[in-house]
């Protein structure tokens, strides 16, 4: 039996928005630590990986490893109908067909209930775990994000170069290029505006803007973003939650 | 402006 209940719905909204653009069907296993996914977009460049804690939960409980295999379009339609500062209630029995969703609005007295039917997802489960990086980038989402939009005007590709001092974003284009240069800083009395730049090894990759903008979807749930980059190899970008993440694993584009 | 690359062969299926 799985009872999972988030104090305000819109937690689990900004999260299943997030990242509802980009895969579709997700299974998302919970267990006693909480409920987890793992997606790949259908063109296999990016791939989702999210973990909720159970302490992002007001009460959690889960008797039983399970998993809701779900369409996240319909998903994001259940999720809608409940405001934001509801509690969601999300329960499932053992072998679950569907899913129920309770928003309880306790101030008012209303109580909505919603049936997600369930279908058996058939998707690898990938080991995302040790990666290696050469450099590691916190800086604040909300600036990440104008960067990507901002250039992404001018190209579909963004090249982003990192070294000791700096980190910086380039797109060419047809109708011109545009760069912009973050450099680390540590804000003391706004910690979340500082950049900082961790790095082993200088680094130059390039990303498909497409699925930069779809990253960037994520923002709202974190006021810092980390970007974890090596040559060759795919981008970790995460944002944090109070208790758990939401990643993006993007391969670089590639000079033939 | 390059060849998008794909994730396959990076991470092991679990």
């Amino acid at each position: 039996m799985l009872e999972a209940k988030f104090e305000e719905a819109s937690l689990f909204k900004k999260v299943i928005d997030s990242f509802k653009d980009c895969v579709q069907l997700v299974n998302f296993n919970c267990s006693e630590h909480g409920i987890a996914a793992q997606a790949v977009d259908d063109s296999r460049v990016l791939l989702v990986s999210l973990s909720i804690g159970t302490e992002s939960f007001q009460d959690f409980r889960c008797d039983r490893n399970v998993t809701l295999g779900a369409d996240l379009s319909s998903l994001s339609k259940i999720l809608r109908c409940g405001n934001n500062n509801d509690n969601l209630t999300l329960i499932a029995d053992d072998t679950p067909d569907s899913l129920l969703l309770l928003f309880e609005d306790t101030k008012k007295d209303r109580i909505s209930e919603y049936s997600l039917k369930l279908m058996d997802i058939d998707a690898d489960f990938l080991d995302i775990e040790g990666m290696q990086y050469d450099t590691t980038i916190t800086m604040p989402s909300a600036e990440f994000a104008k960067v990507v939009r901002d250039l992404n005007q001018l190209s579909d590709s963004l090249n982003i170069l990192v070294t000791k001092d700096t980190v910086k974003f380039v797109a060419e284009g047809d109708i011109g290029s545009g760069s912009v240069i973050v450099k680390p800083h540590t804000d003391m009395d706004k910690p979340d505006d500082s950049v900082k730049v961790e790095l082993d090894k200088p680094v130059d990759l390039t990303f498909g803007s497409k699925y930069l903008l779809d990253i960037i979807k994520g923002a709202g749930l974190s006021n810092q973003i980390t970007i974890k980059l090596s040559s060759e190899t795919p981008a970790l970008f995460e944002f944090g939650l109070q208790s758990g993440y939401l990643q993006f694993f993007l391969a670089p584009k590639f000079n033939e | 402006t390059g060849v998008q690359g794909r994730l396959d062969g990076f991470f092991k299926v679990r």
